[in-house]
């Protein structure tokens, strides 16, 4: 039996079988897919080898958990400011598969009206290499983004990351991304930034599409 | 003509309901969606002569032949799936993401000789 379920875990890319250490909520985007999926297939219907959300080819898709933290060392440029290194570990994706989508989700789960009429900006920074703790060269990161959030709605931030999540599939080039919260306005009395980010109103997954050409047959008829 | 078994059509091959309950095998913990899925299953005889529906295979038809003529020293041919289709599923991998992938050849829809 242990070998039987070898073999067909492994047909789904699993080394063993999953124990999850805390059932971390599916999001609605992955609940209609999985609805709509059911019902093309009954219908023999649609490619499913194309992600239409997406607009990509694919059959997998996944939502990589942050496994980053919070960086407490202080920066110079950085002051009143909340700095976060996130790390998405795309080594879950087999050597077969293609990575055809991967998309930073940003989600500031709290409604930022309390802090005032303060604005917020994010910027978002590709590492390049490691520094050492505590220092931050200009010249071992990239900007990647920098986008303001208006005082009122609940914040998302989306950014493709496609090409950056391919270089990390190589072994040893995965330094993940840093993101800084800054205000650029002035904060209500007992607001600060730090209240935004230190808590886990912050939530960072990398959602990657990929497709493994073995395990997929297109139904597209012929001409 | 001894050796002639008549075959009732419930024996003939074909799809057979088969339910898989993911509980029965353990895997209600990681597996999020479906808890389960209608899989069927490939079931029954492959008689002499075979007829169209059973969608036999050129090699199939022959070796029928040949067990008609000798039935101890060649079997009949197996009932095997021949249209096969896939589900979707929800679940956890071993670093609690959430993954939803496609599965090909998943569920029985057609048997074949």
């Amino acid at each position: 039996v242990d070998t039987q379920e070898k073999l067909i875990l492994s047909s789904m890319g699993l080394s063993s079988r999953p124990k999850p250490s805390h059932q971390a909520p599916v999001p609605s985007l992955l609940w209609r897919m999985f609805k709509k999926d059911g019902e093309r297939s009954s219908e023999s219907d649609g490619d499913p080898c194309v992600v239409s959300e997406y607009g990509v080819r694919g059959n997998i898709v996944r939502f990589i958990q942050d496994q980053g933290s919070l960086i407490s060392a202080p920066a110079v440029h950085c002051f009143n400011c909340v700095r976060k290194h996130l790390f998405f570990n795309v080594s879950v994706l087999e050597d077969v598969e293609q990575l055809s989508f991967a998309q930073l989700e940003m989600k500031f789960e709290q409604d930022l009206a309390h802090l005032g009429r303060s604005v917020f900006s994010v910027d978002l920074y590709g590492v390049r290499r490691t520094a050492l703790k505590g220092v931050t060269h200009e010249s071992s990161r990239r900007l990647l983004l920098s986008q303001s959030l208006g005082p009122g709605a609940y914040a998302s931030v989306h950014v493709n990351l496609t090409q950056l999540a391919e270089t990390w599939r190589t072994p040893g080039k995965n330094y993940g991304v840093q993101v800084e919260v800054h205000s650029s306005g002035e904060l209500e009395e007992h607001a600060s930034v730090g209240k935004v980010a230190r808590t886990p109103e912050l939530r960072a997954s990398l959602v990657a599409v990929s497709l493994n050409p073995l395990q997929c047959r297109s139904r597209r008829k012929r001409s | 003509a001894a050796y002639y078994l008549p075959v009732t059509p419930s024996n003939v091959c074909k799809p057979r309901r088969l339910y898989i309950d993911f509980k029965d095998v353990g895997w209600q913990d990681w597996i999020i969606a479906p808890q389960g899925y209608l899989a069927n299953y490939c079931h029954g005889e492959c008689p002499f002569p075979l007829s169209e529906s059973l969608n036999g295979t050129n090699h199939a038809i022959l070796q029928t032949l040949v067990h008609s003529f000798d039935p101890k020293g060649t079997p009949q041919p197996c009932c095997v799936p021949i249209k096969l289709s896939p589900i979707s599923m929800l679940y956890y991998d071993n670093n609690d993401n959430v993954v939803l992938r496609h599965y090909e050849d998943m569920v029985v829809d057609e048997c074949g000789c």
